[in-house]
Order: C-alpha cells, then sequence, then structure tokens
C-alpha cells in the first residue's frame, strides 16, 4: 500500500523541510540556491511528486509526497487551488474507472489521503485565500491545517492562534479531518492546527548538551521532536502509525461517495 | 519639524510591533484580539496615521508613523500599492501647492521621509508584490527594506536572505535608500535589508539574568537590541539619530524633482 501526502501552502513556508523532516531524510533537497534565485516566481502551479520509503516499526511504507509549488505567489491568486483540486478530482475519477480494469493494467492510485495545509504563522487570523482554498478541499480530501514554522510564535501567541484558527474553520463550515478514538470512535481532543517545526535530518546539539534535531538560533535550540517546542511528533504519529489506515479509508469513502452523487447527477 | 515614517507590508508581519518598539511604547496597542478577530479581511487598503512624541537626547521629536493594513492581504492583490503611492503622490502635491500659501494657513507636511517596505522571513526570494510594489515606491520616497520578524532565520539563512534580496533589488533596478557617511558622503557598507524583531517595550529575563526587550520562546529569548540577534540598533539610530536629517532632505528633494518634471510635462 502507498500512502499519500500532499502539503498545500505559500512558498517558503517549509514544506520541503517538512517532509525530510517526516522522513527524517534529505530525500528533497531545498532547490539549490543558485537555481531557484533565478527561478522566476511560477506563474503557474505546478505539481511535484516524489515517492519515498519509510520503515516503520520493521514494515516498508512507501510514501507519496506531493507539493505544490507556485500556489499563492502570484499577485493575482485568483483560484490558485484549481490545478490542486483539479488534480486531486483527476485521481479520485481515475482510480473509479480504473476499478473496472483487470488487475495488471492498473495505473498508480495516487489518491490523496492527507492533504496538510500549511498556514503562515501571523499570529493574526486566516487570509482570504487560506480559507477559499480549504474550503475546496475538505470537500474533496481529508484537510489537516498545520502552523507552518511555529518556531515564530511564543507560547501564548501560539495558544491564541489555535483557538482563532479553529473558531474561523467554524465560522467558514470548513470541516477539516478529525481524528477518532480507534476503539470508541470518539473525537478525539483536537490539537489542530497541528504546529510544526521543520529542520530535515540536521542534527544540532541544545542547552542541556544533546544531540536533537532543530534549527539552531544564537539564543537556544527550537527542538523539531520536543512536544513542548511544537507538535510535530503528534502528527507524525497520526499520519504514520495511529490514523494512517484511517485516512485511507475515509479516503476511499469520499471517493465513491463523490463518484456515486456525480454519477447519479450526470 | 516631524519627521514621517511609513511601514508597509502585508498583515502579521509585524510592523505595528515594529512602531511600538521604536517608540519603546505601547502606543499603537496591537488590535483588540476579539476586534481583529471579527474583522473581515479589509477588503481595502487604508491608510492609519499616528502621530506620536519621541524624546531623543534631551530634545523632543515628533514622529507620524504611517501603516497600510489591507494591504497584499486579498486573494488579488492587482495594483494593492496603488492606495499608498496615490497617498505618496497626495502629500507630495499638497506640500508644494501649500508653499505658495501664507505660513499660518498651511496644513500639516505629512510627506514619507522613510518607507519600511517590510519582507516576508521566507528564506526564498522575494515575491512578485514585493517587487511591484517597491518599485513604485522607490520612485516616489525613500524606502528602506527590513526583514520582518527576523528570529524566524538562523543565521545562515539570514546572510543568504539578505544577499538574494540585495541581488534581486539590484536585477530589478530597484533604488533604495543607502545611507552615506555623513562627512566624505561615500555609501556606508549596505546593511540592507534591516532585520528586525519587535517586542514593543515588553521586558523579559534573558539566559544571563538580564532585562531585556525580546521575544521569550520556551528555547531561549530573541533580543530586540542585541545586535547579534537582529539590525534593530542599526535601523533606529539611522532612522532617529545619524540620517534623519539626510533622509527628510531627500525627500525634499525628490519632492521638487518629481513636481517640476510634472510640471515640465503638462
Ligand atoms: N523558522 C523556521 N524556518 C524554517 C522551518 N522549516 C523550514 N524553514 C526554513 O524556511 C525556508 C524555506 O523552507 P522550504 O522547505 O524550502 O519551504 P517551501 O517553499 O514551503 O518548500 C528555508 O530557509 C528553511 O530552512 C521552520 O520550522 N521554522
Ligand atoms: N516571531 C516574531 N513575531 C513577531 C515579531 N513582531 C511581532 N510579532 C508578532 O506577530 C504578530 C503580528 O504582529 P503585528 O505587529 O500585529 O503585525 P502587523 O499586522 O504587521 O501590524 C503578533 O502576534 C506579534 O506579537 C517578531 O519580531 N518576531
Amino acid at each position: 500500500a502507498t500512502f499519500t501526502i500532499m502539503m498545500v501552502g505559500e512558498s517558503g513556508l517549509g514544506k520541503t523541510t517538512f517532509i525530510n523532516t517526516l522522513l527524517a531524510t534529505n530525500l528533497k533537497p531545498k532547490t539549490d540556491d543558485h537555481l531557484r534565485h533565478q527561478q522566476e516566481a511560477r506563474k503557474t502551479v505546478e505539481i511535484d511528486i516524489i515517492r519515498a520509503e519509510v520503515e516503520e516499526k520493521g514494515f516498508k511504507l512507501r510514501i507519496n509526497a506531493i507539493d505544490a509549488p507556485g500556489f499563492g505567489d502570484n499577485v493575482d491568486n485568483n483560484e490558485a487551488w484549481l490545478p490542486i483540486t483539479n488534480f486531486i478530482d483527476d485521481q479520485n475519477e481515475q482510480y473509479m474507472l480504473q476499478q473496472s480494469q483487470p488487475e495488471r493494467s492498473r495505473t498508480t492510485d495516487m489518491r490523496v489521503h492527507a492533504c496538510l495545509y500549511f498556514l503562515r504563522p501571523t499570529g493574526h487570523q486566516l487570509k482570504p485565500l487560506d480559507i477559499e482554498c480549504m474550503k475546496a478541499l475538505s470537500e474533496r480530501v481529508n484537510v489537516i491545517p498545520v502552523i507552518a514554522k511555529a518556531d515564530t510564535l511564543d507560547k501564548d501567541e501560539l495558544a491564541l492562534f489555535k483557538e482563532r484558527t479553529r473558531e474561523i474553520l467554524d465560522a467558514n463550515n470548513i470541516k477539516v479531518y478529525e481524528p477518532r478514538d480507534l476503539q470508541t470512535g470518539q473525537l478525539l481532543e483536537s490539537q489542530l492546527p497541528y504546529s510544526v517545526i521543520g529542520a530535515g535530518d540536521r542534527e544540532v546539539t541544545n542547552a542541556l548538551g544533546e544531540k536533537v534535531r532543530g534549527r539552531q538560533y544564537l539564543w537556544g535550540v527550537a527542538e523539531v521532536e520536543n512536544e513542548n517546542h511544537c507538535d510535530f511528533k503528534k502528527l507524525r504519529n497520526l499520519l504514520i502509525r495511529t490514523h494512517m489506515l484511517d485516512l485511507i479509508e475515509s479516503t476511499h469513502e469520499k471517493c465513491y461517495r463523490k463518484f456515486y452523487t456525480d454519477f447519479k447527477a450526470s
């Protein structure tokens, strides 16, 4: 089985670093600095797919990490989410059509099981683009809002921003993925949005002399796997350990439901 | 005399906090959280003016701090800088027309002496909107690019981002304000863009037990006035001590020059 994660958010929010951190690699090196520098701001939104393999508790897990560079980077971002929602719809449609094909001729299933939406850590509200895009995405895929570069917010700002984000999502009727207890089916206490700090596979030494993955500032080390610093560990567990199957199954449900709704409508 | 500083940049970059830090006050309290929360993303760009007084080496200095909330916050930000450049042009024009009026009936001179352009600390290149806007602004006013929330970047990322920003400004022919030695007229070694960390007048205790203005994280304190942490002190000195007069005079020159160019053209 392959688990497909998509990251959406404007450039510079650490999405590339995040996937490297998740996979504990430098698999997707940040674009060569000089290349990136010469690159014009992309006028279109592209879809980048990386296939990786992760070993988790002894078994191999194939992961597709999908990025959408160019999203939200233009002066006019009207419908910037269209290439992304089109991609998702295509994958769902293709999967449904493939179901009637003989096993060996089926193409790779690239349906997105979890879509991490990266929010700018402004400390304020969400931007209109974020709201519009998350709304469109949540109708098609499991959306998990993530606070990018959470080391930008101090403890109070983070708490306020989380609370505010939840209120805005509610107010706009955006149904994000809410993990449930796998036995009881009861909603787990909401951690969203998940705050993340990214550092790839780079280790540094913190004030206690421990070797940790994190960002080394002159005033200290913001640690990726310190649960007081950010929710990276919680998010990683959710995605790759506890709720991966649930994410895959609920994607399946959404896909079938949408297909039959569209089918009946046509 | 009044010194007028304008801050331009999208919301959440710490512009309000910056002016509080500069004036060492809480003069412009961040909008009440609940008010801000209820506020729709503004569809238009507004111009907010705050008048303040600062005591500098015994003499009183009147400062106008101008903010442009709503800039760059929409999905479509085409020409988002227009209300700002219009404001600047109006002030310049008004000043020139006032010169022919008797002294006592003159209105307040609100010409912008320094326009701080706040850049998102993405670590990547500048966004198209930043380039377009700085280009339009630099033709009319002294533009000083500033790296907002510089505590988001570690030492290497900061150095790279500064270098990259300078190259992009060059490549796009954007003439920003370059301070010169006041005696020799020689260009001073470029510090731009200036990295800033803001904390209003809030003091916290750092790892050495010192009381400093800064942002308190679980992993340490990012200090506003520590020159290893950011360029706030350098920028403050430039604006309020060493180069204030130069900024006022060069604004004067630009204003006259533009007026006569437009006058001759009409
Ligand atoms: N402050 C902070 N910076 C980060 C974090 N993660 C990545 N960065 C930096 O942000 C910049 C952009 O990261 P990148 O992963 O290329 O962003 P992307 O454009 O969203 O893929 C790089 O300089 C990273 O080192 C984080 O958690 N906190
Ligand atoms: N990380 C970081 N956050 C800051 C800094 N300055 C202000 N902030 C925070 O960023 C948020 C937005 O600041 P504000 O001044 O209201 O931004 P404005 O919308 O540009 O006026 C608040 O939570 C501030 O406490 C800074 O230098 N670094």
